[in-house]
């Protein structure tokens, strides 16, 4: 069962789909899975909604979109048990899904994910094969239709941050796009990366601050607190251009011009000098002081309904 | 599978706004085959380089003829991999 399931240890493409089928099976009065598209290679792209209710408003939380970032993937399975376990629990989730729906996807770039377990380990990317070039992969994150093709994303396919031939080329960028504007009702929306310890908030594109600029800044003050309350990890916080680069076609620049005000990335830890090959005996920590930051960022987007 | 032996990340520190210009051009030698785990943005943030060993002289000997200051955050990645597959099969829990 998931009780039973190791949080502490990394986990493959096909452990996490079984965590997933039995987290739905454990709790189908709460939780259920909707796949929202299919990846390049074909492989289904899963999302855990959890629902006390019909017709929510909903937020939304995604992991692993760059494949080798593995404590985000697993950071989501923990994140997926934590809202079974503390609904009815803690009073705060519990107001929460009486009035939002959660949707969870826990491995957002599959076939990514499968290639880092199965051939390259610091695969970031895509794995779609880029036509009249020897290089595979396009960088999800750059991919997205807000300041696409901009400075801050690269045209050259044998670039980590290659920005794919269109916007939303890519298959699993494309099945977001669509749920979100088939969903139409969104309210926030968190991506998590890792690593360097930061949340972000749009824009990444440009300059021009959002026009939400104040209210996401002072929100992400109390965001980073709260996360560094539980282990003291430190976090810097700002605007994706002002606080680190330029960066075109990010995921939450789109959903936030979709509407979607609440729309961040966390950059999580390596404290340490491990990177992408953070120890496994680190997840949990990682995940503990993560909720902490998304409980606050969720509870704001429930006490200031728009 | 693709392994890692001998590879190593360079945890790098640059002193100011032209070593970060260097580290950006160092960045463009594709042959070098290097994978920035954290780019050259700005002197207040580290520059993570994970260093193939074929590239390690060149890229020990462009830092030091720069007097770009750099330590190594991981000594030899394979080992860590090595490391993470073992916890990995420790824990295996095969699909249901």
């Amino acid at each position: 069962s998931t009780d039973d399931f190791v949080y502490s240890a990394y986990h493959n493409l096909n452990e996490i789909d079984s965590f997933i089928d039995m987290l739905v099976a454990e709790n189908g009065n709460l939780v259920s899975k909707i796949v929202i598209g299919r990846s390049y290679e074909k492989r289904s792209l899963n999302v855990l909604k959890f629902s006390t209710g019909a017709n929510r408003p909903g937020i939304w939380i995604d992991t692993g979109i760059h494949s080798r970032e593995w404590v985000t993937q697993a950071s989501g399975t923990w994140f997926a048990k934590k809202i079974v376990k503390d609904y009815k629990r803690d009073p705060v989730l519990t107001d929460i899904l009486n009035n939002y729906d959660i949707f969870l996807e826990i491995v957002t770039n599959p076939d990514g994910f499968a290639y880092t377990h199965n051939r390259d380990r610091m695969w970031r990317k895509t794995r779609k094969l880029n036509p009249g070039s020897r290089c595979v992969g396009v960088d999800p994150n750059r991919n997205w239709d807000a300041g696409f093709g901009g400075a801050g994303s690269s045209g050259n396919p044998c670039s980590q941050t290659y920005r794919g031939p269109r916007a939303n080329s890519e298959r699993e960028v494309k099945a977001i796009v669509d749920f979100v504007k088939s969903h139409g009702k969104l309210k926030a929306f968190v991506s998590i990366h890792s690593y360097s310890q930061m949340l972000l908030y749009p824009y990444g594109y440009t300059h021009t601050p959002a026009k939400d600029n104040d209210e996401l800044n002072k929100l992400a003050e109390k965001t980073v607190s709260a996360l560094q309350s539980l282990y003291n990890t430190q976090y810097r916080f700002g605007s994706i251009i002002t606080t680190i680069y330029q960066a075109s076609g990010g995921t939450i620049d789109w959903t936030y011009n979709q509407g979607i005000k609440y729309s961040y990335t966390f950059e999580l830890r390596d404290t340490g000098r491990y990177g992408f090959l953070l120890p496994a005996n680190q997840i949990v920590p990682t995940a503990e002081e993560t909720w902490l930051a998304l409980m606050t960022i969720m509870k704001h987007t429930r006490k200031n309904p728009y | 599978k693709k392994t890692f032996e001998g590879n190593q990340v360079l945890r790098i520190t640059a002193k100011d706004e032209a070593q970060i210009s260097l580290l950006k051009e160092l960045s463009e030698q594709e042959h070098l085959e290097l994978d920035f785990w954290r780019e050259p943005i700005h002197e207040s943030l580290p520059v993570d380089v994970h260093v193939p060993f074929h590239s390690l002289q060149d890229v020990r000997a462009f830092l030091g003829n720069n007097q770009i200051q750099y330590d190594v955050m991981i000594m030899d990645v394979q080992d860590l991999l090595d490391d993470e597959e073992r916890e990995m099969v420790k824990n295996c829990s095969s699909p249901k």
